[in-house]
């Protein structure tokens, strides 16, 4: 039995949001430690990890652990139909073919429930190891997602290099180029607004702005993202779920053949 | 031009 009482639905229709262009189809695991999912999307270039800890629902059932297969467009369009301010129950029976999302709005007078078939997903899972970053990069997100909106519209490609000077955003295409350089910026008042860098090494690498911008759409769920860049590593794109978790994309780079 | 990495390059199945 597996029932799990998000009072912040809206947590989890913006987690759908985020990620349902990316993977078609995953594995929700639900165990003791929380509510996951690892999904690479059908090129096997970019990787989605999703983590939302138990103690961050206000009910929290999962009798054992339990691997539950979706169809993430199919998840989207129920959760869609939660109200923004809605309380979200998660239910699933042991070896139940389908999950039950149950919508309470905040004052209890509409309850809505929604039945979705589950699926047999045959997901390659892989083992991503702790690393050391050579680089990471503290920004706010909206501004993140601004620079890819932007580049995007120059060239397919962009090469984030951080030196001790900045972050530099590069792109180039068929009608030119374009560089924007951010500084690490600690003294605004609110600390949503600033840009911090970490840099052990500097570190420049190439990436297609078409993943970087489907990432973007994670922009809702936190007010700052965290770029980790190393030379041998993919990208680690993380959004904070407050208080509970966290959204990591993981992205190959693109090197010179 | 640019040849884009596969992840399984970096990361093993389980």
């Amino acid at each position: 039995m597996l029932e799990l009482r998000l009072v912040q639905g809206s947590l989890l229709k913006k987690v759908m949001e985020s990620i349902k262009d990316l993977v078609n189809d995953a594995n929700f695991d639900c165990s003791a430690t929380g509510f996951s999912l690892q999904a690479m999307d059908s090129s096997h270039v970019a990787l989605v990890s999703l983590l939302l800890r138990s103690e961050g629902f206000e009910h929290y059932r999962c009798d054992r652990n339990l691997s539950m297969g979706m169809n993430l467009g199919n998840m989207a369009k129920m959760l869609k139909c939660a109200g923004n301010d809605d309380i979200v129950t998660v239910k699933a029976d042991d070896g139940g073919d389908c999950v039950t999302f149950m919508f309470e709005s905040p004052n209890q007078d509409k309850i809505a429930d929604f039945e979705m078939k589950l699926m047999d997903i045959d997901s390659e899972h892989l083992g991503i190891p702790e690393a050391e970053y050579e680089a990471i990069v503290r920004m706010p997100s909206a501004e993140f997602a601004r620079i890819c909106k932007d580049l995007s519209t120059i060239g397919d490609t962009v090469v984030i290099s951080v030196t001790k000077e900045g972050v530099k955003f590069s792109t180039r295409g068929d009608i030119g180029t374009a560089n924007i350089v951010l500084r690490q910026n600690t003294s605004v008042d609110k600390p949503e607004e600033a840009t911090i860098i970490e840099m052990e090494t500097p570190v420049s690498l190439t990436f297609a702005l078409r993943y970087m911008n489907s990432f973007t759409k994670a922009t809702p769920l936190a007010s700052q993202v965290t770029v980790s860049l190393s030379s041998e590593l993919p990208v680690v794109v993380e959004y904070k779920i407050a208080e509970m978790g966290y959204l990591r994309f993981y992205l190959a780079p693109k090197i010179e053949e | 031009a640019c040849l884009q990495k596969k992840l399984l390059d970096y990361f093993n199945a389980d």
